[in-house]
């Protein structure tokens, strides 16, 4: 464990308590990608599938439990809970032009062909694109609410961070994974216009459609 | 080389 990755998981843990704190808070998902959500449940499903195989450790075990009930908790008060301020007409991205070509690549691309290893793969190349529909559906409104611009930061930051963990685990572990590093790197760019815009525009972040 | 390190990050 280094300072960079320690800083990421708990930016992300942040971005994820954000998120829902402020969808109970407001009683409100309005402005946020439920398709978004479910694609990061099922990043989350995918990839932790190793809780119930291994035992790496207690702070490892307790963030994957961690993240995975906040996600499906998420998805719950969007879909079910709150459904009446979900934004469906704007969030309309088709999640399965992001599945079906991820599915295919981690088939095609990845460390091992085995059942973990792949469905591995599959988490890491689809949280690379999972963000695609939020940033999809501000670009329809127009805007977003301050504290979901925060969210964002949050999620941005936290892969951002992961990056500068490989560099790290690379120069001191010899620690080196193409698959996470190409696919971090993805993520990160696909928020490089939002972090301008976050940064530039203070509160009020409008991505020009 | 990868595989002898535990996927071990989140």
């Amino acid at each position: 464990m280094n300072i960079f990755r320690l800083a990421g998981d708990l930016s992300h843990l942040a971005a994820i308590i954000i998120l829902l704190l402020k969808i109970w808070k407001t009683r409100s998902c309005a402005g946020i990608s439920g398709k978004s959500q479910i694609l990061f449940a099922l990043v989350f499903t995918t990839r932790y599938l190793d809780l119930l195989t291994s035992f790496i450790s207690l702070y490892n075990t307790c963030m994957k439990i961690i993240y995975i009930g906040c996600a499906y908790a998420t998805v719950h008060l969007i879909y079910m809970k709150f459904k009446a301020t979900y934004d469906g007409n704007h969030d309309t991205f088709r999640i399965e032009f992001l599945i079906v070509p991820v599915g295919g690549l981690s088939f095609l691309v990845n460390h091992d062909f085995s059942p973990l290893e792949i469905l591995w793969t599959f988490s890491i190349y689809l949280e690379s694109v999972a963000i695609l529909p939020q940033l999809f559906l501000i670009s329809k409104t127009g805007e977003a609410e301050t504290i979901t611009t925060h969210y964002l930061f949050c999620l941005g930051v936290y892969r951002a961070l992961y990056l500068f963990n490989w560099i790290w685990r690379f120069y001191f572990e010899g620690f080196f994974d193409m698959i996470a590093i190409v696919a971090g790197v993805v993520q990160t760019i696909l928020y490089c216009d939002f972090f301008y815009l976050y940064v530039t525009k203070g509160e009020k972040v409008a991505i020009p459609s | 080389e990868l595989d002898d390190f535990e996927k071990d990050e989140l």
